[in-house]
């Protein structure tokens, strides 16, 4: 039996938009710790890795540890019936095949639920390593989302520099190039629009643009994004939600061949 | 020419 219970359904609206174009299907994994996915894109070059922390909910039941197989662009479609200030119930039976979302209105007087087929899908669950990144940005995400947009429309990578000053975004097209340095920055009147760099040492990686822009869907989830690049790892770029967890995505570099 | 490594290749299966 599972059952959890979370009071702003438009949380869950957000991380199902921020994902749904990346990976089609995935197994939601729901133990003691919360209710958490891991998943690759079908090209295997990016992950996703999402946890919403069980003291994060309202109400959080699961009896033992339940992998459920969704395809993420329906569960986008059930959770957009609901109202963002609706509460959500995710209830499955053991051994059913469906999931049931209850959404109920903050009066009460709205009760709805939908139940959706579950699928077996036969994921490959990746070990990650705990890590010490050479450099770590703390940007507004907002301002990431519009720097990956921007350069996307001039060039099919982005090679991304940390250095003490600052962080450095660059991209070569067709039609020409285009770099952005963001410099380091705390004096700002709104505390999500600093940027703060912590680098034991200089890094520069190139990346895909689209996978980029493809991350900045979760924008809506945080003020700000923690940008984490090591030389011959993945890069991170993360979303904390406050209180109820994270949305980490990971992307594979670009080598010279 | 820059080539797109895989995730697969940093991360292990577990």
């Amino acid at each position: 039996m599972l059952e959890l219970r979370l009071t702003q359904a438009g949380l869950l609206k957000k991380v199902l938009e921020s994902i749904k174009d990346l990976v089609t299907d995935a197994n939601f994994d729901c133990s003691a710790t919360g209710f958490s996915l891991q998943a690759m894109d079908s090209s295997h070059v990016a992950l996703v890795a999402l946890l919403l922390r069980s003291d994060g909910f309202e109400h959080y039941r699961c009896d033992h540890n339940i992998s459920m197989g969704m395809n993420l662009g329906n569960m986008a479609k059930m959770l957009r019936c609901a109202s963002d200030d609706d509460t959500v119930t995710i209830k499955a039976d053991d051994g059913s095949d469906t999931v049931t979302f209850m959404f109920e209105s903050p009066s009460q007087d709205k009760i709805s639920d939908y139940e959706m087929k579950l699928m077996d899908i036969d994921s490959e669950h990746l070990g990650i390593p705990e890590a010490e990144y050479q450099a770590i940005v703390r940007m507004s995400a907002s301002e990431f989302a519009r720097i990956c947009k921007d350069l996307g429309t001039i060039g099919d990578t982005v090679i991304i520099s940390v250095t003490k000053e600052g962080v450095q975004f660059s991209t070569k097209g067709d039609i020409g190039t285009a770099n952005i340095i963001c410099r380091k920055n705390t004096a700002v009147d709104k505390k999500e629009e600093a940027t703060v760099i912590e680098m034991a040492e200089p890094v520069s990686l190139t990346f895909a643009s689209r996978y980029l822009i493809a991350f900045t869907k979760a924008t809506p989830l945080a003020g700000q994004v923690t940008i984490s690049m090591s030389y011959d790892m993945p890069i991170v770029v993360e979303y904390k939600m406050e209180t109820m967890g994270y949305m980490r995505f990971y992307l594979a570099p670009k080598i010279e061949e | 020419v820059n080539q797109q490594r895989h995730i697969t290749s940093f991360f292990s299966k577990t």
